[in-house]
Formats: C-alpha cells, sequence, structure tokens
C-alpha cells in the first residue's frame, strides 16, 4: 500500500524541505516510486527540484481550490530522476487559508484530492510551510503518518509539544489514522554544545524519546549548496555527509529497526 | 521621533527573532530606549528574553483583538536588561487572522494598539511570523521601516522578490510611509561556497544592492546557545562574534553610513 507521509514542523527553517526533497530522492534511488507534493506557497522543494513551472502548469492550488474539473494526474511532473514525480506548488496557494474560510469540509480538500490520483506510488511525501495553518491541516487531515524534523536548537525543540497538541486534535476530529512515525534531529553538529542539549532533551522527554528515529542529519553545507544547483544532494554531491545521511534514513524508512 | 521597524521575510529561520532580541539588546546596551513586540504566535522572541507569561497576563493578542478595554501599556513587559522592554506574544495569536475575517480595518489593529501607548521609546522592533498572512499585513501597515534579514542561502535569496512586491503593495494602499531600511546578511559563513554566492546575487541585483547595509550577521552558534539561556547573546557571551555584529548592526542604525 502507498505510504502518505507528512513532513511537519511549524518552526521555520528546520529543514522540511531539505527532508523531502533529499528523502524522496534516496527513495527514488533504492527502486520506490516516489511522489512529492509542494503545499508551500514558497514553493521551495519545486524550486530545489530544479522545476520552473511555467505560466498555465498545474499546481496544487488548482487542485486543491477547483475539485471537479482537474484530472488530478495532469498536475504531476517529471523530475529529472526516475521514479520521483512532482505535483508543484504555487504562490497562489497563500490565499487559500482565507478563499476557503467557511468552506464545509475545507479541511479535506487535499485528501479528495489525492483519491483522485490513479498513479500507484511506493511513497508519497507532502511538504508543509511553517505554521500550523489550514494548508498543513489539509496535509495531516490526508496523511497516514508523519515525519517531524526537529533542528538541535532550542526554538525548534519547544516547538514541539503545540505540533504534538495538534496531531491529537487532528486524530481525534478528523484522521483517526494518522500517526506519528518519528522524529528526525536535524542540523546536528557534534562541535556544538546546543546540538547536544537538545539531543539530550529529546532523549529524556517522555513524549518523543520513543519516536527518535536512528537517522540523525547533520549540518553540512552541501545541502544549501545542493538547492542552488536544482538538486537533490545525492545527485548533487554523493560522497558529503548529506547524501549519506538521507541515503541511511530512506534505509530506516523502508526497514524500520 | 520613535523609530518603529518591522523585521521580516516570510522564509523560516533566516534569523528575525535573533535579530530582533539582539540588535534591541545592544541598542538598549548604547542607552537608547526600545521596545520589542513578539508577534509571532510561536513567541520565540518572548521565549528568548528569558519571560514566561503567566496565566492572565497581557500579550499582544489582546491588544490586538480586542480593542477598547486594554490599556496597551499594561501588555509591557520589562526584561531583566534596562531599557529593553517587551510587549509577549501568545499562541492563540494563531488564531487571529482566521478571527480577523471580514472585520473593517483589521490590517490596522497593531497600528491603532500602538498610537495609545504612552510610553516613547526610541525604537520599536516587531518580531514577525514566517508568512505573509494578516499578522505581517498589521505589523507593515504600523512600521515607517522594515528591515529585512536574507539568509546567505538560495530559499532566502529567493523570498525576496515576493517580498518586496509585498512592500511595495503595502505602501500603495496602506501605509505609505513604510520604507525599506535595509537587507541585513545573516548566518554568513566565510567558509562555504554557498554564502558568498548569495552575497554575490544581493550585490549584482538592482532591486537590492543599495539596500544592503554595511553589517553582517557571521553564523555563530553562540546565538543559538543564548536562546536556551534565554538572554540576548551580548549578556550570554560579550566577546563572540555574534555579540561583536550585533553591536556594530546597531552602531549602524543609529549613524547611517
Ligand atoms: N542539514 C543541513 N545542513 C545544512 N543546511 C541545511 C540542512 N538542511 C537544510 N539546510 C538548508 O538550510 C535552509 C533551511 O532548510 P529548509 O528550507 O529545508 O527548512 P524548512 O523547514 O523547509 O524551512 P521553511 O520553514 O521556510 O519551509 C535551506 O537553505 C536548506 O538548504
Ligand atoms: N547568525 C546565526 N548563527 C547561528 N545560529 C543562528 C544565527 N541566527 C539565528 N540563529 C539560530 O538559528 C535558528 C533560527 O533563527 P531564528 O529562530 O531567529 O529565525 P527566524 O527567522 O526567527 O525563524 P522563524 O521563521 O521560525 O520565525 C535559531 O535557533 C537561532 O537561535
Ligand atoms: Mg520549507
Ligand atoms: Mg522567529
Amino acid at each position: 500500500p502507498t505510504r502518505t507521509i507528512a513532513v511537519a514542523n511549524e518552526k521555520g527553517g528546520v529543514g522540511k524541505t531539505a527532508l523531502v526533497i533529499n528523502l524522496g530522492a534516496a527513495l527514488a534511488l533504492k527502486e520506490k516510486s516516489v511522489l512529492i507534493i509542494d503545499m508551500d506557497p514558497q514553493f521551495n522543494a519545486t524550486r530545489g527540484l530544479g522545476i520552473d513551472i511555467g505560466e498555465g502548469a498545474l499546481t496544487v492550488y488548482d487542485i486543491i481550490m477547483d475539485e471537479k474539473t482537474h484530472i488530478v494526474d495532469d498536475a504531476i511532473l517529471k523530475t529529472a530522476w526516475k521514479g520521483l514525480h512532482l505535483i508543484p506548488s504555487h504562490v497562489d496557494l497563500v490565499g487559500a487559508d482565507v478563499e476557503l474560510v467557511g468552506v464545509e469540509g475545507r479541511e479535506n480538500r487535499l485528501k479528495e484530492a489525492l483519491e483522485r490520483v490513479t498513479i500507484r506510488y511506493d511513497f508519497i511525501l507532502i511538504d508543509t510551510p511553517p505554521s500550523l495553518s489550514l494548508l498543513t491541516v489539509n496535509v495531516l487531515a490526508c496523511a497516514e503518518e508523519i515525519l517531524i524534523p526537529c533542528q538541535t536548537h532550542p526554538y525548534s525543540f519547544d516547538a514541539l509539544d503545540e505540533l504534538f497538541d495538534t496531531i491529537e486534535g487532528i486524530k481525534a476530529e478528523i484522521n483517526p489514522g494518522l500517526s506519528i512515525t518519528g522524529i528526525v534531529p536535524t542540523f546536528f553538529d557534534k562541535r556544538t554544545k546546543v546540538s547536544h542539549q537538545v539531543m539530550e532533551k529529546l532523549r529524556k522527554n517522555d513524549r518523543y524519546q520513543n519516536l527518535l528515529l536512528d537517522t540523525t542529519i547533520r549540518i553540512n553545507t552541501t545541502i544549501a549548496e545542493s538547492t542552488a544547483a536544482g538538486k537533490p544532494v545525492i545527485y548533487y554531491r554523493s560522497a558529503c555527509h548529506g547524501s549519506s545521511d538521507f541515503v541511511e534514513l530512506a534505509e530506516e524508512m523502508i526497514n524500520p529497526g
């Protein structure tokens, strides 16, 4: 069965988009078929995959706002890498929250759209914006799993409680099938005190300790460089920390310990 | 006259909160009176200043949502450092966008509240969430200046165009007095190609090149460590890159080159 995974943390800049692009590419490298859905109005996942959507191309905005007309498969783009597809985002998505206020079932728009996808994927990874607004709720309403990148900095750790509360609310009211697959520490720098402090806090916390994945994504400037090249890091420079960490994460996702 | 300065960039994690807290503290060190306003529902500026608001304390949510009753001065807290005051944020602020939909003049709620502040400040610095939603529009509607932290990473540079377009829209329709004081490069790491690439792009771009401030905030893990201690970095460790960069920025703000 397809694994639909939301990647979310309302704290900004913790590595959500990096995780979606690079885990997606690493899974495709292992012969999995992967669909990335970019639900961030800043369309960083679309940009980071080197995709420049022309005028008139279908985006995730169209499939959420306009239920009946669009054939969702038409919005799916092939990336430059085998097995890695994308439904791109668009800046117009920023208006969806307000445009859908008061609309019945607005939290299930993405879920209904994805039910119309006819292509079968092994993994669907969904990037979210840095907030717990309607766009993120739409993603949590349709995903079965959620992967939480946690930058090893204090503010990112502090954001987890609110995120966990929101997930419990979604489970209770909208999507009982949603479960947390794990917390992935990101930007880990073994030279800094703050990284070790936050890892320690994650390991000691009753709510989070059993959800910590084995894989940690280390700080690695090659990951940032690869976004300028519009490539996943494994195709930008395969021999770097970033590439090996995301390949390890893909293995852990396929064969949980 | 008081300088009211918005610190904004819709890209997440670029150093907005770090700028507000640490520039604010450095200005107070130079005998300026400073009010920080935390307009992020994740209340990182409140946390980073070591403030734990008790139940029932007035926050920026109260002064925006409930115009008539609250005396805004009552929401102002003193921090541990002379000359540095704060109007704290609260998680309830996340609902303001939707709660104010359709309300006449909702974009000017913060502006009207600030007009009722009786204490005179030299600087008012306002932290914003990573989006261009109603909360950020409220801040841009009342500020005269905007300071834009730009992480020296590609996505942060890419976010500038949309931000500049939004600012032009606000100037045309809501706040003709708003002007961009400058772009502050952040997380600059002289060892990495990506930092130099982005600096080069900023210097070559017609729209941004004349707005680049002289001061660059270098990457410095002590800044992240100081947030765990709930202190501005100049009071956490005065002899580090972070402290000297923010002191330099304060000097540049007081005496523009
Ligand atoms: N492990 C890492 N090491 C170094 N740089 C990284 C790492 N992961 C991500 N980055 C870079 O740091 C920046 C922030 O990461 P990214 O944009 O993926 O975070 P995000 O959570 O998606 O941000 P937003 O909240 O704005 O959506 C980007 O420039 C990215 O390329
Ligand atoms: N120059 C710097 N060097 C190293 N770390 C920094 C620097 N500036 C900020 N940080 C740290 O990086 C993280 C992101 O910065 P910060 O939270 O200030 O960004 P932000 O733009 O306010 O994020 P958000 O979009 O979530 O509001 C924080 O943990 C912060 O302490
Ligand atoms: Mg992102
Ligand atoms: Mg912030």
